[in-house]
Formats: structure tokens, sequence, C-alpha cells
């Protein structure tokens, strides 16, 4: 464990916090695409298939448990308890062009043609995309409101800092996960737009972030 | 480089 990739779950920790407590409090997922969220739920879903079978940390265990039972409770709070307040006619990305390319290269290019090896992959790859929904369903709108932008930043951070901590782990222990990193660089570099339109715009306190 | 992932992460 290092500094980057601690405050980069505490930011991806944060990030959902936030979502889940502005839906929760405000009673209503306008603006926020559920598409998104049912990816996010699936890529921890596949991604902690080991959270029974294999021990690392009470660290470990307790952050697994924490997104899982977060995301899926904000799958629920936006397609059950608020579905009315869900904007689907907003909401139209094709997942569908996201898991047929990620799911065919999860078995084309991983560490080890194994189920579980395969759908880690698959979680990697997937999550390196699985904000799109959300970022085309603001440019089709045209704005979001500032506490979903605080979102999409820590969410962006989180993976800029697991960036960081790689590069910090290849020059401290020779560790280098290609996967991990050229998925978490695409990932970053989709957030890069709206890092600059929210460093320009949000901090500067507008209300909310309306695009040109 | 190594190519392995770490099954420590998140």
């Amino acid at each position: 464990m290092n500094v980057f990739r601690l405050l980069g779950d505490v930011s991806h920790l944060v990030a959902i916090i936030i979502l889940f407590l502005k839906i929760f409090r405000s009673k209503s997922c306008a603006g926020i695409s559920g598409k998104s969220q049912v990816l996010f739920a699936l890529v921890f879903t596949t991604r902690y298939l080991d959270l029974f079978t294999s021990f690392i940390s009470i660290y470990n265990t307790v952050m697994k448990v924490v997104f899982l039972v977060l995301s899926y409770a904000t799958v629920y709070l936006i397609y059950l308890r608020f579905r009315s307040s869900y904007d689907s006619e907003s909401d139209t990305f094709r997942v569908e062009f996201l898991l047929v390319p990620v799911a065919g290269l999860s078995f084309l290019e991983n560490y080890d043609f194994t189920p579980i090896e395969i759908l880690w992959t698959f979680s990697i790859y997937l999550e390196s995309v699985a904000i799109l929904p959300q970022l085309f369903m603001i440019t089709k709108t045209g704005e979001a409101e500032s506490i979903t932008t605080h979102y999409l930043f820590f969410l962006g951070l989180y993976r800029a800092l697991y960036l960081a901590n790689w590069v910090w782990r290849y020059h401290t222990e020779g560790f280098f996960d290609q996967i991990a990193v050229v998925s978490g660089v695409v990932q970053t570099i989709f957030y890069c737009d709206f890092f600059y339109l929210y460093v320009t715009k949000v901090l500067k306190g507008n209300s909310k972030l309306t695009l040109p | 480089a190594m190519m392995s992932r770490s099954h420590d992460e998140l």
C-alpha cells in the first residue's frame, strides 16, 4: 500500500458516497445515468469474486463490501425507489457497444485463461469505459448539477491516483500491470475534458455545469 | 517488467 493508492481508494469511496447521498437525500436521480451505475455494479461484481475465497486484509475486504453494497444500492435507488425521476430519454448510450468489445478483448488479452482471471480482466476493461453513458448523458442534456460534477471529479481522480500508484510501484518494486495501467490511462483520458470544464466552470462557483 | 496483476488492489 502507498499513499497514492490509499488516496485513490478514499477518492473512489468519496465519489460513490457523494452519488448515493445525492440521490438518497434529494430523492431524485435526475441527470444520473442508470446505465453507468449498472456497469459499475458489474465491474465490482466481476472483480471482487475472490471476496469470499481469498482474505487479503480487513481493509481490502471492508472496501470491497462497501463498494459492492453502495453500487447495488445506487442502482436500486435509480431503477426502483426513485425510478420516476430517472431520465431514461437522456440515458440512451448503447451499452452493448461497450460490453461486446470489452468481453471479446478480455478473452483475447489476459494474464491467464481461467474464469477468475478473464472476469477480472473484463472488469478492468469495463471500468475504463463505464463512465461513458454518464458523460454522454451530460453532453446530451447540456448540463449537470454541481453535486454530479463533484462525483465525477472524485471518480476521475481515483484512477489518476492509481496511475501514480503504479508509477510508484514500478520504481520501488519493479511491479508493472500492463492491463490495468493501459486501461487506467484510457479511463483517465476520458475524464480530461470534464476535468477542464470542472476547474474552469464549477470551481468558479457556478451553480451547475452548463456545456458551451 | 513483470506482467502480472496485483491481487491486493481494489
